[in-house]
């Protein structure tokens, strides 16, 4: 049992800091993982740190919202990437992030899903959904009371016809 | 592998028999504000076994469509997950209300619970942990769990 | 002590419900708070319903993430109508609103600001932003540590002009 | 009457005097991530009286531009409020870092913490019932307050 929690704790802590810097794009930015107590991690708690950036060493509880929402994705992509199921769903994850930030997360996430696995996201915000492969559309229908319809479009298609559209133009 | 389908019957606010997806490599379900978007992703913790008190309601029964306004349209509801290998090759998981509880459908057959979960951890779901589900509202608080919470997080995992 | 309890209990319940319908801009949309003692509501707790536009009564934990942030903007309204502070500010509450709430929750609050009292709010949403009179831009400055920096813009200036424009083309 | 300025000096992440305003009927703070814009709004509760534990920190002296990375620029930071009344006359009110406490200006006098909160009460602004500041991630957690939860609130603004 100890020999997996350290495994499993050696592979995140490696893996985070890797996927934080991806998200930020930006070497400089860190992120670490370390156990109050190091003999026997699953003791004690694991702290969690990182250095957004341009910023310096401070304490999770001095970031912004939108900088400790691009800190727990990172916790959230390196933990299943110890185990990876074969796709990741996330509900408005990016509530708290500026444009910027939208555009990292979102080619984070299209690169992943076409590298490694399969992901599905729900998002308000165009920004977003636009890099996506396909959207799944869900309508309200009034009635004695409300239910759910799904309306469903491929990109795909739609990148084609934009791709021709500019090749003609040329 | 990857998620190819889901198909819900009578499950919050999906009426009827209804298909969502084919799912590609990077999906996004969009909509406006409470047009059954969570939902989705209550069916999907649903049919991967989740127990009902993380599924936003007190009761299994609440989760078939009508009950929430004391209306259900039936004394049933399904999810139908129908996941597909890189070979090609089909599995479908299924998860049916049965009054207080419920019955689980592996490729069409009933098993028990333990062994569909077994296989959910075959293709590498593992409910417990919920490695795969991240909840709406659920990213800010994860940042800031304190650090003995963290611990049980990988003890989950591992 | 009672009886101020009850004069604000009264006064909230009858401005939420308006305040509600304002939100939704539906006079379907009820809000209704409802104590669980009602001979002495200070002794035990207060519920809070809403049917949404479109929607029977339900359970609050059954409303949506939006939905329910609309909920609790008409609570915070009411409760502030009662011993109005001469400003108010809110700090990204429009996070899990899509464009549709957006511009109903930003079209009441500019309409308050001008007939009730003033009102600051911190936005990452354009759809939110561009109906204020002033924006303050808050600008990261790079340095040994970052240090804030502020611009001002008076949009009523951008008005002028966007109007004489579309004087000059008529 | 409405809030005018705001001028803060080396509180949180704003260096040295800085005038943050002037503030119309309906005024919007924009900038990306981590810019500095909820430290505004912790900069409008400390020169409300909040206390401490609500600004984010620990201690007071953490919120003095520098002190999260250990090198503080300053021994102590400040934050005035510039409010005018409807008939043009303007209150300035000012809290200012002092070791491990504070000291209150009104008008540019030093008061005491009593005197200082019932001037503000006097424009309208009841601090302990935080009645005109929602901080972030506030709203969802409001709707889902427990009813007793909802009494206090209600206790608190009557
Ligand atoms: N048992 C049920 N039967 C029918 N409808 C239900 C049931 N339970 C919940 N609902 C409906 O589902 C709605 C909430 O849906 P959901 O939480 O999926 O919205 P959403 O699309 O995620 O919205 P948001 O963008 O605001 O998060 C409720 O408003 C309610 O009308
Ligand atoms: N004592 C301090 N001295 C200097 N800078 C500080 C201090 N305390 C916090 N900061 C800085 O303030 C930043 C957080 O600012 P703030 O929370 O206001 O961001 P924000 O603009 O609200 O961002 P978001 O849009 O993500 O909510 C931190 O990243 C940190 O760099
Ligand atoms: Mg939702
Ligand atoms: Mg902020």
């Amino acid at each position: 049992r100890y020999d997996q929690f350290s495994q499993c704790f050696e592979h995140v802590s490696v893996a985070i800091d890797q996927i934080y810097k991806k998200f930020c794009r930006n070497n400089g930015a860190q992120a670490f993982l370390s156990p109050e107590n190091p003999e026997e991690p699953y003791l004690e708690g694991i702290s969690y740190n990182c250095v957004a950036p341009g910023k310096r060493f401070m304490p999770m509880d001095n970031l912004s919202g939108g900088e400790k929402s691009i800190a727990a994705l990172a916790l959230l992509f390196a933990m299943h990437s110890f185990r990876p199921a074969p796709f990741f769903v996330l509900d408005e994850v990016d509530a708290a992030l500026d444009n910027t930030n939208i555009s990292k997360v979102s080619s984070f996430i299209k690169q992943q899903s076409h590298e490694k696995f399969q992901i599905i996201v729900i998002s308000l915000k165009e920004e977003f959904y636009s890099k996506a492969d396909a959207l799944i559309g869900v309508c309200p229908q009034e009635d004695d009371f409300m239910f759910s319809r799904v309306l469903t479009l491929d990109l795909a298609l739609y990148l084609d016809s934009n791709e021709n559209e500019r090749q003609m133009k040329h | 592998g990857y998620l190819k389908l889901l198909l819900v019957e009578n499950f919050k606010s999906w009426r009827g028999q209804q298909c969502i997806g084919p799912f590609k490599k990077f999906t996004c379900v969009i909509g406006p504000n409470g047009s059954g978007k969570s939902n989705i992703m209550d069916a999907l913790s649903f049919v991967m076994g989740e127990k009902t008190s993380n599924l936003r309601v007190r009761h299994i029964q609440e989760l078939i469509h009508g009950a929430h306004v004391g209306k259900p349209v039936s004394s049933t509801g399904s999810v139908k997950m129908v996941y597909c290998e890189e070979s090609g090759e089909e599995k479908t998981f299924s998860r049916i209300i049965r009054g207080n509880g419920s019955e689980f459908l592996f490729n069409g057959t009933a098993v028990s619970r333990s062994a569909y979960t077994k296989e959910l951890k075959e293709i590498g779901i593992i409910a417990r942990a919920r490695n795969c589900l991240v909840f709406q509202g659920e990213v800010e608080s994860i940042a800031m769990k304190k650090p003995k919470e963290r611990t049980q997080l990988f003890e989950q995992i591992s």
